[in-house]
Protein backbone atom coordinates (compact mmCIF):
# COMPACT_ATOMS: atom_id res chain seq x y z
CA UNK A 1 0.00 0.00 0.00
CA UNK A 2 1.66 3.51 -0.98
CA UNK A 3 0.82 6.35 0.92
CA UNK A 4 -1.80 8.16 -1.61
CA UNK A 5 -4.33 4.50 -1.22
CA UNK A 6 -3.73 5.16 2.51
CA UNK A 7 -4.67 9.01 2.88
CA UNK A 8 -7.57 7.96 0.39
CA UNK A 9 -8.90 5.73 2.82
CA UNK A 10 -8.59 7.78 5.70
CA UNK A 11 -9.89 11.25 4.01
CA UNK A 12 -13.06 8.55 3.10
CA UNK A 13 -13.54 7.58 6.90
CA UNK A 14 -13.10 11.20 7.53
CA UNK A 15 -15.85 12.05 5.17
CA UNK A 16 -17.90 9.51 6.75
CA UNK A 17 -17.58 10.16 10.14
CA UNK A 18 -17.52 13.68 10.10
CA UNK A 19 -21.76 13.28 8.34
CA UNK A 20 -22.07 10.75 11.00
CA UNK A 21 -20.75 13.24 13.92
CA UNK A 22 -22.74 16.00 12.43
CA UNK A 23 -26.48 14.82 12.35
CA UNK A 24 -25.37 13.09 15.49
CA UNK A 25 -24.26 16.14 17.49
CA UNK A 26 -27.11 18.51 16.01
CA UNK A 27 -29.93 16.02 15.85
CA UNK A 28 -30.50 17.13 12.61
CA UNK A 29 -30.33 16.04 8.80
CA UNK A 30 -30.78 18.80 7.20
CA UNK A 31 -29.09 20.24 4.43
CA UNK A 32 -28.15 16.27 3.64
CA UNK A 33 -29.47 14.07 0.65
CA UNK A 34 -30.65 10.81 1.80
CA UNK A 35 -31.04 9.65 -1.55
CA UNK A 36 -26.88 9.73 -1.90
CA UNK A 37 -26.75 7.87 1.65
CA UNK A 38 -29.14 5.20 0.06
CA UNK A 39 -26.53 5.21 -3.03
CA UNK A 40 -23.50 5.35 -0.83
CA UNK A 41 -25.12 1.96 1.04
CA UNK A 42 -26.00 0.27 -2.06
CA UNK A 43 -22.43 0.99 -3.16
CA UNK A 44 -20.77 -0.68 0.09
CA UNK A 45 -23.10 -3.52 -0.02
CA UNK A 46 -22.73 -4.54 -3.66
CA UNK A 47 -18.96 -3.73 -3.70
CA UNK A 48 -17.92 -5.65 -0.45
CA UNK A 49 -19.77 -9.06 -1.20
CA UNK A 50 -16.04 -10.42 -1.05
CA UNK A 51 -16.18 -10.07 2.75
CA UNK A 52 -18.16 -13.19 2.80
CA UNK A 53 -16.16 -15.01 0.13
CA UNK A 54 -12.26 -14.52 0.91
CA UNK A 55 -10.29 -12.48 3.61
CA UNK A 56 -7.48 -10.11 2.52
CA UNK A 57 -6.30 -8.49 5.23
CA UNK A 58 -7.55 -7.34 9.18
CA UNK A 59 -6.78 -3.74 7.46
CA UNK A 60 -9.25 -4.43 4.84
CA UNK A 61 -12.29 -6.24 6.41
CA UNK A 62 -12.10 -3.69 9.36
CA UNK A 63 -12.39 -0.78 6.70
CA UNK A 64 -15.00 -2.42 4.68
CA UNK A 65 -17.29 -3.02 7.91
CA UNK A 66 -16.97 0.60 9.12
CA UNK A 67 -17.78 1.67 5.63
CA UNK A 68 -20.64 -0.39 5.55
CA UNK A 69 -21.78 0.18 9.33
CA UNK A 70 -21.76 3.40 8.97
CA UNK A 71 -23.13 3.94 5.58
CA UNK A 72 -26.34 1.99 7.09
CA UNK A 73 -26.06 4.08 10.32
CA UNK A 74 -26.11 7.16 8.36
CA UNK A 75 -29.30 6.21 6.51
CA UNK A 76 -31.38 4.98 9.47
CA UNK A 77 -30.52 8.48 11.38
CA UNK A 78 -31.81 10.21 8.11
CA UNK A 79 -35.07 8.10 7.81
CA UNK A 80 -35.42 6.69 11.07
CA UNK A 81 -34.71 8.51 14.10
CA UNK A 82 -33.84 12.27 12.34
CA UNK A 83 -36.63 12.07 10.02
CA UNK A 84 -38.73 15.19 11.10
CA UNK A 85 -35.45 17.03 10.20
CA UNK A 86 -34.93 15.09 6.59
CA UNK A 87 -35.51 17.94 3.77
CA UNK A 88 -37.33 15.66 1.67
CA UNK A 89 -38.63 18.27 -0.32
CA UNK A 90 -35.63 19.49 -1.63
CA UNK A 91 -34.08 15.99 -2.03
CA UNK A 92 -36.47 15.69 -5.34
CA UNK A 93 -33.65 13.68 -7.34
CA UNK A 94 -34.71 10.62 -10.08
CA UNK A 95 -32.35 8.35 -8.66
CA UNK A 96 -33.63 5.51 -11.07
CA UNK A 97 -31.85 7.88 -13.44
CA UNK A 98 -28.79 6.71 -12.14
CA UNK A 99 -29.21 3.41 -10.85
CA UNK A 100 -31.03 2.09 -14.18
CA UNK A 101 -28.54 3.18 -16.45
CA UNK A 102 -25.05 1.74 -14.14
CA UNK A 103 -26.84 -1.35 -13.84
CA UNK A 104 -27.14 -1.99 -17.24
CA UNK A 105 -23.79 -0.33 -18.06
CA UNK A 106 -22.14 -2.92 -15.17
CA UNK A 107 -23.95 -5.70 -17.33
CA UNK A 108 -22.52 -4.68 -20.73
CA UNK A 109 -18.72 -3.47 -19.35
CA UNK A 110 -17.06 -5.56 -16.88
CA UNK A 111 -13.68 -7.55 -16.64
CA UNK A 112 -15.98 -10.87 -15.67
CA UNK A 113 -19.10 -11.66 -16.64
CA UNK A 114 -20.08 -12.86 -13.01
CA UNK A 115 -22.35 -12.07 -10.37
CA UNK A 116 -19.75 -10.93 -7.94
CA UNK A 117 -17.87 -9.07 -10.68
CA UNK A 118 -20.50 -7.59 -12.35
CA UNK A 119 -21.77 -6.03 -8.90
CA UNK A 120 -18.18 -5.20 -8.08
CA UNK A 121 -18.58 -3.39 -11.71
CA UNK A 122 -21.80 -1.49 -10.57
CA UNK A 123 -20.51 -0.19 -7.52
CA UNK A 124 -17.77 1.31 -9.20
CA UNK A 125 -19.81 3.25 -11.25
CA UNK A 126 -22.86 3.74 -8.65
CA UNK A 127 -20.46 5.37 -6.39
CA UNK A 128 -19.34 7.94 -9.11
CA UNK A 129 -22.10 9.48 -9.37
CA UNK A 130 -24.26 8.71 -6.19
CA UNK A 131 -23.28 11.93 -4.88
CA UNK A 132 -25.45 13.77 -7.86
CA UNK A 133 -28.29 14.02 -5.49
CA UNK A 134 -26.45 15.54 -2.42
CA UNK A 135 -25.28 18.15 -5.57
CA UNK A 136 -28.45 18.91 -7.14
CA UNK A 137 -29.83 19.35 -3.36
CA UNK A 138 -27.21 22.23 -2.37
CA UNK A 139 -27.84 23.61 -5.94
CA UNK A 140 -31.56 24.16 -5.31
CA UNK A 141 -31.43 25.65 -2.01
CA UNK A 142 -28.37 27.73 -2.84
CA UNK A 143 -26.11 26.67 -0.07
CA UNK A 144 -24.62 24.28 2.33
CA UNK A 145 -23.74 24.55 6.30
CA UNK A 146 -20.02 24.71 6.31
CA UNK A 147 -19.51 21.44 8.20
CA UNK A 148 -21.56 19.64 4.83
CA UNK A 149 -18.63 21.43 2.76
CA UNK A 150 -16.24 19.79 4.99
CA UNK A 151 -17.92 16.02 4.14
CA UNK A 152 -18.07 16.66 0.25
CA UNK A 153 -14.21 17.57 0.59
CA UNK A 154 -12.90 15.11 2.00
CA UNK A 155 -15.07 12.09 0.09
CA UNK A 156 -14.27 14.12 -3.29
CA UNK A 157 -10.47 14.20 -2.45
CA UNK A 158 -10.43 10.64 -1.65
CA UNK A 159 -11.01 9.39 -5.04
CA UNK A 160 -8.61 12.21 -6.24
CA UNK A 161 -6.08 10.95 -3.91
CA UNK A 162 -7.08 6.84 -5.25
CA UNK A 163 -6.53 8.37 -8.95
CA UNK A 164 -2.92 9.27 -8.01
CA UNK A 165 -2.42 5.75 -5.89
CA UNK A 166 -3.53 4.18 -9.88
CA UNK A 167 -0.67 6.52 -11.63
CA UNK A 168 1.64 4.95 -8.99
CA UNK A 169 0.57 1.72 -9.13
CA UNK A 170 0.55 1.47 -12.70
CA UNK A 171 4.31 2.83 -12.52
CA UNK A 172 5.61 0.52 -10.19
CA UNK A 173 3.72 -2.92 -10.40
CA UNK A 174 2.32 -2.62 -13.37
CA UNK A 175 -1.60 -2.21 -11.87
CA UNK A 176 -4.00 -1.05 -14.42
CA UNK A 177 -7.63 -1.19 -14.22
CA UNK A 178 -9.39 0.94 -16.95
CA UNK A 179 -12.94 0.48 -15.29
CA UNK A 180 -12.04 1.55 -12.10
CA UNK A 181 -9.84 4.58 -13.29
CA UNK A 182 -12.31 5.73 -15.92
CA UNK A 183 -15.08 5.93 -13.30
CA UNK A 184 -12.85 7.07 -10.61
CA UNK A 185 -11.94 10.35 -13.01
CA UNK A 186 -15.49 11.06 -13.63
CA UNK A 187 -16.13 10.69 -9.96
CA UNK A 188 -13.34 13.35 -9.47
CA UNK A 189 -14.51 15.62 -11.97
CA UNK A 190 -17.89 15.80 -10.47
CA UNK A 191 -16.04 17.51 -7.34
CA UNK A 192 -14.00 19.84 -9.22
CA UNK A 193 -16.95 22.78 -9.34
CA UNK A 194 -17.57 22.19 -5.87
CA UNK A 195 -13.79 22.14 -4.87
CA UNK A 196 -12.85 25.77 -6.60
CA UNK A 197 -15.61 27.38 -4.34
CA UNK A 198 -14.48 25.49 -1.00
CA UNK A 199 -11.26 26.66 -1.60
CA UNK A 200 -11.88 30.16 -3.05
CA UNK A 201 -15.07 30.99 -1.04
CA UNK A 202 -15.27 28.42 2.01
CA UNK A 203 -12.56 29.85 4.23
CA UNK A 204 -14.03 31.73 7.27
CA UNK A 205 -17.61 31.58 5.85
CA UNK A 206 -20.36 29.94 8.28
CA UNK A 207 -21.65 28.72 5.50
CA UNK A 208 -21.53 28.04 1.52
CA UNK A 209 -23.56 29.64 -1.12
CA UNK A 210 -23.28 28.42 -4.52
CA UNK A 211 -24.48 30.89 -7.17
CA UNK A 212 -27.85 29.15 -8.96
CA UNK B 1 -10.22 -18.76 -7.00
CA UNK B 2 -8.32 -15.79 -7.92
CA UNK B 3 -10.46 -12.53 -8.25
CA UNK B 4 -10.35 -10.49 -11.11
CA UNK B 5 -10.72 -7.45 -9.71
CA UNK B 6 -8.32 -5.87 -6.93
CA UNK B 7 -10.35 -6.75 -3.79
CA UNK B 8 -7.82 -5.09 -1.47
CA UNK B 9 -8.82 -1.44 -2.60
CA UNK B 10 -11.57 -0.27 -0.70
Amino acid sequence: MNIFRLTGDLSHLAAIIILLLKIWKTRSCAGISGKSQILFALVFTSRYLDLLTSFISLYNTTMKVIYIGCAYATVYLIYAKFKATYDGNHDTFRVEFLVVPVGGLAFLVNHDFSPLEILWTFSIYLESVAILPQLFMISKTGEAETITTHYLFFLGLYRALYLINWIWRFYFEGFFDMIAIVAGVVQTILYCDFFYLYVTKGEGRSQLSIPT
Amino acid sequence: EEAVTDKDEL
